[in-house]
């Protein structure tokens, strides 16, 4: 059987097989929204006879327009937490790549808190992180990105404004900064998707949202670092990536309010701080 | 030349400290930038609520310590400790609720500074936490308990350990999905 988590606001349905996220209601307007979440990987490019660019630091190139998925075919391994202040969803694409999904008591938003990393690399291709959101909502070529957390753009696939627009660059042609925010909507429902920190992303295809939130290249791009973005940290096997994206669920005319009022918050987080015992002063 | 936050700053304009476009020694060199800033702001604001607090107090009281891994449930003053307390600043202009969500190794209680308990939720540290950590924490559980913050000010939380055999059951219920 399926499993769905809820709080007021949203309702979460995970495939019982799977263990992927298969729907989402927006309690307050009963309308729901099939989605699927999971993690996929390009190949980043070495460059090829036509061209030699590789992806590295500055460029971002993926060697095949089709992403990789990183959910192994079977299941996520599917584990649920309920409590009186959260209801977390906790799965495992792969040794090195876990997800918990959380819904907070009263919050309108659900938390995508991924774990990525290190990146294998012992294959010797450089690869690039990608989370991808697949609804069913009719966007029609467009989606939107945030400038600095501030100015709402559209963005429309294989589209300018200002000029021709040649396509040679299917998927990382049309990847935008994210700064704060990133959303797809279609006239009745509108997917938000807030970042904790700014990342690339792009609607590859209608009713997708992708965004970039790990990546590890074996090849410099030319383009004046002289290394590829190889970092190995603190342990000599690549780096560990946190982050949280919110998702929120709404009406579209009720988007803005909700998604202003979150970005705040989250740009400008409590700050939290300890001290140990209990004393007069407290 | 902590005594500002104007003075005391962690912050690195330049696109290459951001978007890795620099070499890695170039990289490391943020990294030390960085952390020296924001230790110093840690230093400053540590400082000023302590002054805030003292106001009311009758001994002074001890430094903050502001736990840097927190994302990945590790804060030896709450693991370490059997009573602490949590005091959260809030910069917007309007009250704030959220979420904390602290490392331990048992249960606690919590108090709000209204004085009456929060309801809280314990509940294991996940797989992915466990792996991030690495060598960084061991604690077992986390704690999860709502807090309310007034516009631009702070509250603080006490958080009190509870003894094994007093400790109330368990409000958290696990359920395991198996593949097909």
């Amino acid at each position: 059987a399926d499993e769905t988590v809820e709080n007021q606001f949203l309702s979460l349905t995970f495939d019982g097989s799977t263990g992927l996220l298969k729907s989402m209601t927006d309690k307050k307007s009963g309308r729901s929204m099939s989605v699927r979440q999971s993690f996929y990987w390009y190949t980043s490019s070495v460059g090829t006879e036509q061209d030699s660019q590789k992806s590295g630091a500055y460029i971002f190139r993926p060697a095949k327009q089709t992403p990789q998925d990183l959910f192994n075919g079977t299941s996520v391994g599917l584990k649920v937490v309920k409590g009186p202040v959260a209801v977390e969803v906790r799965q495992q694409f792969q040794p090195w790549l876990s997800q918990v999904i959380r819904l907070y008591n009263a919050k309108e938003f659900a938390e995508f808190e991924w774990t990525v990393g290190p990146i294998p690399i012992r294959d010797h291709l450089g690869k690039e992180i990608i989370t991808r959101f697949d609804t069913d909502l009719k966007t029609n070529r467009t989606f939107y990105t945030d400038a600095n957390g501030r100015q709402i753009l559209e963005r429309i696939r294989d589209h300018r404004a200002d000029w021709q627009y040649s396509n040679t660059e299917p998927v990382s042609g049309n990847y935008y900064p994210i700064n704060s925010r990133a959303f797809i909507k279609d006239p009745k429902m509108q997917l938000t998707v807030m970042t904790d920190r700014s990342q690339g992303g792009s609607s590859v295809q209608d009713g997708s949202l992708e965004i970039m939130i790990h990546r590890r290249t074996l090849a410099d791009d030319n383009r004046g670092v002289g290394e590829p973005l190889n970092e190995t940290g603190q342990f000599g096997d690549g780096l560990i990536i946190r982050g949280k994206h919110c998702v929120l669920l709404t009406s579209v005319n009720k988007a803005a309010v909700a998604h202003r009022i979150l970005g705040e918050q989250l740009y400008m987080a409590p700050s939290l701080s300890f001290t140990k015992g209990v004393q007069d002063w407290a | 030349s902590s005594s500002t936050l104007r003075k005391s700053m962690g912050v690195a304009q330049h696109h290459d400290a951001v978007s890795g476009t620099e070499k890695q020694h170039v990289a490391d060199d943020y990294a030390e930038r960085l952390y020296k800033g924001r230790a110093q702001c840690q230093e400053l604001v540590g400082d000023v609520l302590g002054n805030l607090m003292q106001k009311n107090a009758t001994v002074k009281p001890p430094q903050a310590v502001f736990c840097d891994y927190l994302n990945i449930s590790v804060c030896p003053v709450t693991v370490d400790n059997q009573q602490f307390t949590i005091t959260a600043y809030n910069p917007i202009a309007r009250q704030v609720t959220t979420v904390v969500r602290i490392p331990v190794k048992g249960n606690y209680s919590i108090t709000g500074p209204n004085g009456k308990m929060v309801t809280t939720q314990l509940q294991d540290v996940s797989e992915g936490t466990k792996q991030a950590r690495r060598n960084r924490g061991n604690a077992p559980k986390e704690l999860l308990f709502p807090i309310t913050l007034p516009p631009l000010g702070f509250s603080t939380y006490i958080a009190n350990s509870l003894p094994g055999a007093g400790s109330p059951p368990s409000n958290v219920q696990y359920k395991v999905f198996t593949p097909k």
